[in-house]
């Protein structure tokens, strides 16, 4: 699976993810990836997120929806993004990632797989990471 | 207000030998997307370029390079989703696209629908003049070759595909 969310100049926000599914799937199977609020989320007043990982997980959580709820508790993108992880980890046994911006520009890349490639630009600098607690940064 | 763009490639195992390709291609994805963005462009035109330029790279799990399904079959899911309006769009189970993620645009930007699936969506992409690509240029050998390791008797795709807690 692949996704990005973004912030544009006047602050408007969107979120785009796009899967192959899962390997060997059954014929028909269907994820969380086209499914509002599961494989992503965007709102200008609160934020965009868009997730990888085990679908029927997170759409037993509702990943996406989740996140920007607990960003709309006053959690920043890293927090609400580590606490949604967990709680579909502990509660579905689910594995993920996600990317997350709110409408000031912050932004967080986080997962609980052991890796999610991920890279992230903004004020002329280019992020990124692989494996847990990895943050790059190179000029753009 | 400063623009940001944010990409991934998905979650889970991702061999030591494909770890610089994975790398790379996130890297150029979000170089794509944030010259939009630079240039006074839309985050919707932002993350539709990155995803496509995603979908396009047969290092990930989406468009060209997408893993197959138990019939050895492509079948794919995309969705956008605009923040000034909550507007969005979704295609599910779409086969022979190039590139889903600009199909689901379309859908959120030609019809009343949020997400349209499998043949219907096809119909739709062929309306919407979307050049309909042969199955093949959408496998790698590498898709293949997963895709036979698993059709072994006690396989676990979802172990395979995802690996370990981290």
């Amino acid at each position: 699976t692949v996704g990005a969310v973004a912030v544009d100049v006047e602050g408007n926000i969107a979120c785009a993810t796009s899967t192959g599914g899962m390997l060997n799937q059954m014929a028909g199977r269907v994820g969380d990836t086209p499914c509002v609020g599961c494989g992503g989320y965007a709102d200008n007043k609160v934020g965009a997120v868009s997730p990888t990982g085990h679908g029927e997980a997170i759409m037993k959580v509702t990943l996406s929806r989740l996140i920007l709820f607990h960003m709309e508790q006053g959690k920043s993108a890293e927090e609400a993004s580590d606490l949604a992880l967990a709680y579909m980890r502990e509660r579905v046994g689910g594995l993920g990632g996600v990317v997350v911006v709110d409408p000031q520009g912050n932004w967080a890349a986080r997962f609980s797989s052991l890796q999610m490639a991920w890279a992230a630009a903004r004020q002329g600098q280019l992020h990124y990471g692989l494996y847990t607690g990895e943050h790059f940064t190179e000029p753009l | 207000m400063l623009p940001v763009l944010v990409v991934h490639g998905g979650a889970g195992h991702i061999p030591k030998e494909r770890a610089e390709l994975s790398c790379g291609g996130v890297m150029e994805a979000v170089r794509g997307g944030y010259s939009i963005l630079r240039a006074g462009g839309s985050a919707m035109d932002a993350v539709v370029e990155a995803v496509t330029l995603l979908e396009d790279n047969p290092a990930y799990n989406a468009g060209r390079g997408s893993v197959l399904n138990v019939k050895g079959e492509v079948e794919m899911d995309a969705l956008v989703m605009d923040g000034r309006t909550l507007g969005s769009g979704a295609v599910s189970a779409v086969r022979r696209v190039k590139n889903p993620v600009q199909l689901a645009r379309l859908v959120m930007e030609k019809t009343n629908h949020l997400c349209l699936t499998a043949e219907g969506a096809s119909q739709f992409a062929r309306a919407m003049g979307m050049e309909e690509v042969p199955e093949e240029s959408l496998i790698t050998d590498y898709a293949r070759m997963r895709w036979r390791k698993n059709l072994a008797p006690g396989a676990n795709p979802v172990e395979c595909q995802m690996g370990k807690m981290g």
